[in-house]
């Protein structure tokens, strides 16, 4: 009968596209804002 | 009706080769340049801790609810990431500017004034750069400076 | 191979010198001050003098890359299990393989930021042919060094180095800066060409690291939301598609193994990210996803075809005296990228096929029909070589598939040409409900069951297609001479529906048409009541009905 596709840690009600923060087909969850690359201001990059 | 189709010798040894890659399986942070404090879900936590993250919890709404110190720890130790830039927005709606020329945010006092050509009145977070920049713990210091 | 004398010293060295040069604290931002001073270094050495000799230097830079991977890594497996097999990660051996993880990453994104770096500073910026063809050089040196790997290490080869230098490199040359601009979509071919030669069904141990490197979201926002007009689109649906072949004589018989699974499953979340994000990519290449997608494989099927347009009202299956040929979407004809005809085999029953629709000759055409349809060759389509005429292997499916649709086409055309729209009257008597009433009749179980799934493919969302094949169906339900055909409609329908969803718009409003329509007597037959689970579903969904 296949599965729960909902149970599979998509949102898939979320108003916003999914891709942005897909976590990747093994993840249980989407990324973290701090997973993610963001080009930021270049003298934000303090480091 | 269609019952089962016999697998090729190909498909036989293709399985075994994804078998044996199974056992290796590709890490999040493999995808991921990388983040020297926080990697992508490198391990494990036990069952009981927080295993998904809240809800819109990449909002900058869910920033701003967050202490200013909680801040400027995004923005200093998640460089380059939609944290870092998420919690750059939430300090400015908590009124604090970014010193673009010492990387140092600072808050306006009422009448502000200038103290310099480079500085003017204000609180500043002084952020103890050169510490920073070699990642030392001892005596790093995070303050705020009053600067009248 | 047979690289010069010292060449292979003279890499390392180099290399090694690049990676201090990265990682020091005067690199600059983005390498760029390392970037000038190293480009004198490689210079001094002539590795930039001949076309052959930056190839050797890449080649030599990519299995050090690899050998530095394989090297950490076989230290955490010495140190977790005293050299014993691997076994699933815990914590500590995940804090170990990470820290070694990150060794092997210090050593290899600076190669790749080396690679991006020469990319982009090579040949004038108005040429871009220059930057892509040292691209295409080096990918095709991975691909190469890779296959080589596989072919020689068989189950001991190791994806790691090779996923983390297609990443990075395509995370470098997807950066937002004006240099890239211009070369954006030719990185996009490069790298749709180096995947699909690294495709699951040539590099199963690559596989799992090939489906993160397509569902990464850069990798998918640049495909399918940046590329202007749409044109990741074609490339990511073949690559869709090789995962597809790959599965399913797996997914064929049904007998999914952990590795399977794991697969399988992580493809639904990348489908369910695409029918959420982009139903419309869904829509357009549903057909070329059914034909590799094998028949059994109901619920990822079911995802596929339940895509529409987002800014498409779907009205609800279950409205009472709902009129589905008054919705203004029900007339329009679907995208369908490819070219159907082309997959009717062969050439000889595409031509009668023609010949017949046109004027209804050669006379045989209908009684040869299944005799063309069958395998004489072993399969072409969803990748299931077994030897012909084996249980299961008698059709071609991707022939019948695309005939069936063929004829659906010229017959919808046809109507329209005569200002109608399909209706049980205006598609029968002609040649096309020949053909299909000829299938359901002169066809046995299997050839059957694949010719009603033909026709179920196309129940989607509201357009020509889905109309047409909708009425076919119960067309065929009606005029069926036998109960078997009547049964084996309504089991073609059931399986799509008792699994968990999503399910189709047109699937719904057809089986609720069959079950509600008196015309079709549907309550009356002996399989309606075939066992008390049946029953009690039928009269569940009749109740949702009512």
């Amino acid at each position: 009968l296949g599965s729960d596709l909902t149970s599979l840690g998509l949102n898939l009600n979320s108003p916003e596209n999914l891709y942005p923060n897909f976590g990747g087909p093994w993840a249980e969850s989407p990324c973290r804002p701090q997973d993610i690359d963001y080009h930021v201001p270049q003298e934000y990059l303090v480091n | 009706p269609l019952g089962s189709t016999p697998l090729s010798a190909d498909h036989e040894q293709q399985f075994k080769r994804l078998q044996a890659s199974y056992f290796r399986m590709p890490h999040s942070a493999d995808n991921e340049r990388l983040k020297i404090h926080f990697p992508r879900q490198p391990v494990v936590t036990p069952q009981h801790f927080p295993q998904v993250p809240p809800p819109l919890s990449d909002t900058v709404d869910f920033f701003q609810r967050l202490s200013t110190e909680t801040l400027f720890f995004i923005f200093y130790y998640l460089e380059g990431t939609k944290a870092q830039y998420l919690a750059a927005k939430a300090l400015k709606k908590q009124s604090w500017r970014f010193h673009t020329k010492y990387m140092m945010w600072f808050q306006r006092h009422e009448e502000p004034k200038a103290i310099t050509d480079e500085f003017e009145q204000g609180t500043y977070i002084f952020f103890d750069y050169d510490n920073w920049g070699q990642r030392k713990k001892e005596n790093f210091t995070f303050e705020y400076r009053y600067l009248e | 191979f047979h690289d010069p004398q010292g060449l292979q010293e003279k890499t390392e060295i180099l290399l090694r010198e690049w990676i201090t040069l990265y990682h020091s604290n005067t690199a600059g931002p983005g390498s760029a001050t390392a970037f000038t001073h190293f480009v004198k270094q490689m210079n001094v050495h002539g590795i930039l003098k001949t076309d052959e000799l930056i190839t050797r230097f890449f080649r030599n830079c990519v299995s050090y890359c690899r050998d530095i991977c394989l090297r950490s890594m076989n230290e955490v497996q010495q140190n977790q299990t005293g050299g014993g097999t691997p076994t699933p990660t815990t914590t500590s051996s995940a804090v170990a393989s990470s820290q070694c993880r990150n060794k092997c990453f210090q050593h290899v994104d600076p190669f790749v930021r080396l690679v991006a770096l020469l990319i982009k500073h090579s040949g004038e910026a108005t040429n871009p042919s220059t930057k892509i063809n040292l691209l295409n050089k080096v990918l095709g040196l991975v691909c190469g060094i890779m296959m080589h790997d596989i072919e020689t290490n068989n189950l001991e080869f190791y994806q790691l180095p090779y996923h983390r230098i297609l990443m990075m490199l395509f995370l470098e040359l997807n950066a937002p800066e004006p240099v890239l601009e211009s070369i954006n979509l030719a990185v996009l071919m490069a790298f749709t060409q180096t995947l699909h030669l690294l495709r699951p069904s040539k590099c199963a141990g690559f596989s799992y690291a090939w489906l993160e490197i397509v569902s990464h979201r850069v990798f998918v926002g640049r495909m399918l939301a940046i590329a202007p007009q749409q044109k990741g689109w074609a490339m990511y649906s073949m690559l869709l598609t090789d995962l597809f072949r790959f599965l399913a004589p797996y997914l064929r018989n049904a007998e999914l193994a952990k590795p399977l699974t794991k697969l399988y499953k992580g493809t639904l979340r990348v489908l369910l990210v695409l029918l959420h994000d982009f139903p419309e990519f869904l829509c357009e290449y549903h057909y070329g996803f059914c034909d590799a997608i094998p028949p059994n494989c109901i619920q990822m099927r079911n995802l596929i075809l339940s895509a529409f347009p987002r800014n498409m009202r779907l009205p609800d299956p279950f409205t009472p005296n709902l009129k589905v040929d008054m919705l203004p979407e029900i007339a329009i004809t679907p995208k369908i990228h490819c070219s159907i005809s082309s997959f009717i085999t062969p050439v000889e029953l595409r031509n009668n096929l023609d010949s017949y629709l046109k004027n209804r000759t050669p006379v045989t055409f209908l009684t040869e029909l299944r005799g063309y349809l069958q395998n004489v060759t072993p399969s072409s389509g969803i990748g299931v070589s077994g030897s012909p005429g084996e249980d299961g292997m008698h059709y071609n499916m991707q022939s019948l598939n695309a005939l069936v649709v063929y004829v659906g086409m010229q017959a919808i055309a046809h109507i329209q040409s005569k200002g109608q729209t399909p209706s049980m009257s205006t598609i029968a008597h002609s040649a096309h409900m020949d053909i299909f009433q000829n299938l359901a009749v002169d066809m046995d179980t299997e050839g059957r069951y694949l010719f009603l799934n033909a026709i179920a493919n196309q129940l989607r969302y509201p357009n020509s297609h889905t109309h047409y094949f909708s009425c076919t169906l119960l067309y065929l339900f009606a005029e069926a001479n036998a109960e078997a055909i009547q049964e084996q409609i309504t089991r073609v329908l059931l399986e799509r529906l008792i699994v968990n969803r999503p399910h189709p718009w047109g699937l719904l409003i057809t089986f609720i048409e069959l079950i509600k329509n008196p015309s079709y007597k549907f309550w009356s037959h002996e399989f309606v009541k075939c066992a008390p689970e049946i029953e009690k579903l039928f009269e569940s969904v009749a109740r949702s009905c009512m």
